[in-house]
């Protein structure tokens, strides 16, 4: 099992390779990745070699092999239905957010308390005491919580009986889920204390 | 200066410390740490050892000074204002998180091209073109950037002018900015492909 950082780097990797593929590039250097990314050209290499990934010295790395390397060990060369519960602020920005669909993330269920049966591209906003009936028809692969915290608990027990191995967080909880669930808990703030660390280094 | 995913782990540690004194508790240990956070206890000491931390064998270690000697470290222990561009979807949602202000960080500014005046707490929302005028007179720390991605580097380059040295980037394009300033892009699919990953080795 490959560590969290590293998988995060892969992240940061996967996304400046289809940035650069986008505009049409065909090779690109660890250098080239670690000015983009904020990541040493060593361990650029490193990561590279680990997963078998070897360049041309003094030419770089095919960026089509190597992205599609990528996306197998990150699963993203595959789709993934997610369903989200929680229409507010949050969950309103994600279903929007075409990052996600490019990357195989596809939103196959928007469940919340109110709004029910508004429209959002090709779905409509369903009640979460429904969530059981429509994932047996659906199948969810990945659920993401934005609701309020109260409610975030009910929520996850709601996903994981439906079959729900994974699940994104954002209500600023702990959750208490099984085994065998994945669960990755997002607090923004933490980016903000990346800033303010840097911030205080440099007075 | 600190690796920046030692500066995430302590920010873990943070959240998980600041919710242990608030149930009451006044020890913790690393085990304890180990299991809230998902850091190996042995990466918990190392990093508690490496902040002159030491705990008591066999008891933990004082919630009270690990909090604040980590809240130093990454720079929660003072006030930060913010100033936020875009209260869209996911500015709103960001606006209104308590999480932020629970660690120092004050919303000081909202600015927008639309719903100009609307309230939020003590704040107005203004138009992004007194941006400078008000920068002048608030004095800013921190940009947060939530507007769509053809007016985020307009935006970052009004905030860089007015003295802002560190931003926090939600629009999904690289940013130009200068050495001095220091630029955190999130990509919350990062997190989704960090539950994709688990799936597909579980598969
Ligand atoms: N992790 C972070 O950094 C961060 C940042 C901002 C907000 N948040 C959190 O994300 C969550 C959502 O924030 P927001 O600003 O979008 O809040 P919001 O109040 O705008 O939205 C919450 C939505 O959840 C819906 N809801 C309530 N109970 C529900 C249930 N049982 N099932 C389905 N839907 C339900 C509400 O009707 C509402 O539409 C909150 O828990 C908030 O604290 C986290
Ligand atoms: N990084 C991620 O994971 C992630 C996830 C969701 C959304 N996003 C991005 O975050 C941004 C905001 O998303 P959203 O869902 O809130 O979009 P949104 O359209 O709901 O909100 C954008 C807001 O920015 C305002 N705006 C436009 N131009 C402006 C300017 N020059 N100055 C100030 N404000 C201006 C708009 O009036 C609007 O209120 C987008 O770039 C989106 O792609 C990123």
């Amino acid at each position: 099992k490959i560590p969290e950082v590293t998988i995060m780097r892969l992240s940061s990797y996967s996304r400046v390779l289809n940035d650069a593929l986008a505009k049409g590039d065909k090779i690109i250097s660890s250098k080239g990745i670690s000015a983009l990314t904020g990541v040493s050209p060593d361990q650029v290499r490193k990561d590279f070699a680990y997963f078998g990934e070897f360049g041309v010295r003094g030419i770089g790395y095919n960026i089509e092999e190597l992205k599609n390397n990528i996306s197998k060990i990150i699963g993203t060369d595959r789709n993934w239905k997610v369903a989200i519960a929680g229409l507010g602020h949050l969950g309103g920005s994600l279903v929007s957010y075409p990052g996600f669909l490019t990357r195989g993330f596809i939103m196959a269920g928007i469940f919340d308390v109110k709004n029910i049966g508004e429209k959002y591209g090709n779905l409509y906003v369903e009640h979460i005491d429904n969530f059981e009936t429509i994932a047996k028809k659906v199948g969810f692969d990945l659920g993401i919580i934005v609701v309020p915290k109260e409610f975030a608990q009910n929520v996850a027990d709601i996903m994981i009986k439906s079959g729900i191995k994974a699940i994104l967080n954002f209500a600023p909880i702990m959750l208490d889920v099984p085994e065998n669930v994945e669960i990755k808990n997002v607090d923004l703030s933490m980016f903000l204390e990346m800033l303010s660390y840097y911030m205080s280094i440099k007075m």
